[in-house]
């Protein structure tokens, strides 16, 4: 474990957490691609399947846990308690043009032709992806909730602290992995419109509004 | 490509 990674994980811990008071709080879900929390509800149950057969740590447990009891939570709120206040006709982002070609890619890219690694390829690769319906559909609303910036700038930080971790495996312990870089790169690089208009307009006190 | 045995990362 280092501070990058560290860092990281309660980044995604903040993002998680801000998303759900936004959610209580506001007894909304307005502007929240439920797309989006299924993707990563598919990503973490791919990425954990090792949770019962191999233990890291009882940090590395818990966080597993606590991130896929919220995710499960979230799409709870989203598609029954406060189903009224979901806006689908925004939530429109065709998830199966990201299933198909990122499961066809975890075949044919990955490090062991096994059941278990294909899978969690499967999950490196729709991670990168998933924010993507979350994204279209700011895009299509024009506008995004002050407090929804601050959980898409936590979760667009989480991987970018990933990324400063790999370099620093990289160096201390000789560690590299490919597929999760390059995946971490893309997943990065999606945010960076998103964090242009963050530090321009949310640190301002004002919101994002994209030209509709 | 060394990445542990076991995937210790989230």
């Amino acid at each position: 474990m280092n501070i990058f990674r560290l860092c990281g994980d309660m980044s995604h811990l903040a993002a998680i957490i801000i998303l759900l008071l936004k959610m209580w709080k506001t007894r909304s879900v307005a502007g929240i691609s439920g797309k989006s929390q299924i993707l990563f509800a598919t990503v973490f149950t791919a990425r954990y399947l090792d949770l019962f057969t191999s233990f890291i740590s009882i940090y590395n447990t818990c966080m597993k846990v606590f991130f896929i009891g919220t995710v499960y939570f979230t799409i709870y709120l989203i598609y029954m308690k406060f189903k009224a206040t979901y806006d689908s006709n925004h939530d429109s982002f065709r998830v199966e043009f990201l299933i198909v070609p990122v499961g066809g890619l975890a075949f044919l890219v990955n490090h062991e032709f096994a059941p278990l690694e294909i899978i969690w390829t499967f999950s490196i690769y729709l991670e990168s992806v998933a924010i993507l319906p979350q994204l279209f559909m700011i895009s299509k609303t024009g506008e995004a909730e002050t407090i929804t910036s601050h959980y898409l700038f936590a979760l667009g930080s989480y991987r970018a602290l990933y990324l400063c971790n790999w370099i620093y495996r990289y160096y201390a312990e000789g560690f590299f992995d490919l597929i999760a870089v390059v995946a971490g790169v893309v997943q990065t690089i999606l945010y960076c419109d998103f964090f242009y208009l963050y530090i321009t307009k949310v640190m301002k006190g004002k919101k994002i509004s994209l030209p509709a | 490509y060394n990445n542990r045995e076991e995937h210790d990362e989230l």
